[in-house]
């Protein structure tokens, strides 16, 4: 059973630490006290790794960018990352249209992509804007405003509404896509309206705990007090972490399946 | 008796928060409130104020440049920039050389310039090298640590020591230069280099206030604390305003005036 995840942002907005958070292991690729070097293309590092999430065995895989967004000429940086997800969906569509195909056909399609934005407080840069009008198109694209312990609550949900604005405004159909959707299950619509409502999820990372009072918590210390990753009056990582591993894992699955797969598989196979 | 400041770095990362809080006033161009929309091009935007520090008058003035750094394609953003700083030392040549020139010559010149670096943890951005690579040619630079609350003092301290490393690689000379210091004065000499040590401060900005016990304080408030912009356990905002308003303000003023104008004024009555 395999879960494919993509993180893309510019460093150092917590990528490596989120991953190693949501899927408490090491499983990106940097200690954060090895040397940072910003590499002068955007490069693509893959882990894979088999955890274990209530009972279930999960072949998880995650995809790193570095490198992204971090040239003082960032025009096109986007196409090494399209490139990655359309040539997965290339190696699924051969071993499917392959005479001796094996029965089960092993799935390295992206299923999920975390795009971090930067806690500006202001609005999404016009590099987010550019890159995410073209993710969407090809994979599930999940938004997340980075570092957000360095907002206020009211800083926090102003800028959550600026971003949902500006998506609108650009017509960026971010994950979940309510035209996707099962219409018959009426339930299951109006909880990913009640999601969508919330998105993008202010997050923090962590893999140090701290002890506050008696219990040892995920968090991040400073001189004024511990910001606590689980606590959901501090940030909203449990939501995120929610949706992507219970939730709407499978319907994640199922989109990056039915709808991007396809998507592809009818333009490539037309031409 | 004037004082120029100039405000360089990217959108969000507290610049006018800063001026407001440096210079208790309402001196930054933008109310945090107001819609922000990311200018196309490099704007600059200078406001002048006089207030009141420590009995002298000051006739301080403040340039912002919105819109720096904040394109997709950021080739050429430090332009308009040494552009500004440049025409000042030109209209101030223009009086110095004509005949009837005014007793006093009005003082446009850039003072000093802080420059703000985007708390990743990591390293200098590659744009931030470019930048501060050519403007130390033509100005005194100061960098700081924005949003430092959103570092940990270990990733601060870090952070920091990569920064002077690589400040010392590309041969960035921010201010104070050494190499400009008078040498007659050992004591001057002696606080300058224990400054240096220190640089880039790490600073908060706010420009609202908190109670905290018995005392308001000026501070940013989040669920799990208060971070005091005046506590010099929680960031450096009191050693930045001291050496720009207080110990280093004539220098400021004298090597912008003796290096800096001159290099500028040999430059071109040369041509
Ligand atoms: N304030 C804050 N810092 C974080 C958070 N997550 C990670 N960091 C720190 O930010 C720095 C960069 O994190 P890293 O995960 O290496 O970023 P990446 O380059 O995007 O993979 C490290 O010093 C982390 O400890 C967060 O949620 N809030
Ligand atoms: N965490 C944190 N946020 C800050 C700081 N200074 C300002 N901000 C917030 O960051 C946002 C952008 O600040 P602003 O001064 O407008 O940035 P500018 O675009 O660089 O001028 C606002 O919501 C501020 O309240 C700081 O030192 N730390």
């Amino acid at each position: 059973f395999e879960f494919n995840v993509m993180v893309v942002g510019s460093a150092g907005l917590g990528k490596s630490t989120l991953v190693n958070t949501i899927f408490k292991s090491k499983v990106s690729r940097r200690q954060p006290e090895e040397d940072y070097h910003t590499p002068s293309t955007v490069e693509i590092k893959t882990i894979s790794h088999v955890i274990e999430e209530k009972g279930i065995l999960l072949k998880l895989s995650v995809t790193d960018t570095p490198g992204f967004g971090d040239q003082v000429d960032n025009t096109n940086c986007w196409q090494p990352i399209m490139r990655h997800v359309n040539e997965q969906y290339e190696k699924y569509l051969n071993e499917e249209i392959s005479i001796k195909r094996r029965k089960r056909i092993p799935d390295t399609r992206v299923h999920c992509c975390i795009y971090f934005i930067p806690p500006s407080g202001h609005s999404l840069r016009l590099v987010d804007i550019e890159v995410m009008k073209r993710l969407v198109e090809i994979v599930n694209v999940i938004p997340v405003i980075a570092k957000s312990d360095s907002l206020t609550l009211e800083e926090r949900e102003r800028f959550k509404a600026t971003i949902q604005q500006q998506l609108i405004e650009h017509n960026i159909r971010v994950y979940p896509d309510l035209e996707n959707l099962d219409v018959d299950d009426e339930t299951e619509r109006q909880r990913n309206l009640k999601l969508k409502e919330r998105l993008p999820f202010a997050i923090v990372g962590s893999s140090t705990t701290h002890q506050v009072g008696s219990k040892a918590v995920l968090g991040r210390k400073a001189g004024w007090g511990v910001i606590e990753v689980e606590n959901d009056a501090h940030c909203e990582f449990n939501h995120l972490r929610n949706m992507i591993i219970r939730t709407n894992l499978q319907d994640l699955k199922e989109v990056t399946a039915q709808v991007h797969y396809e998507l592809y598989r009818h333009r490539r196979l037309e031409t």
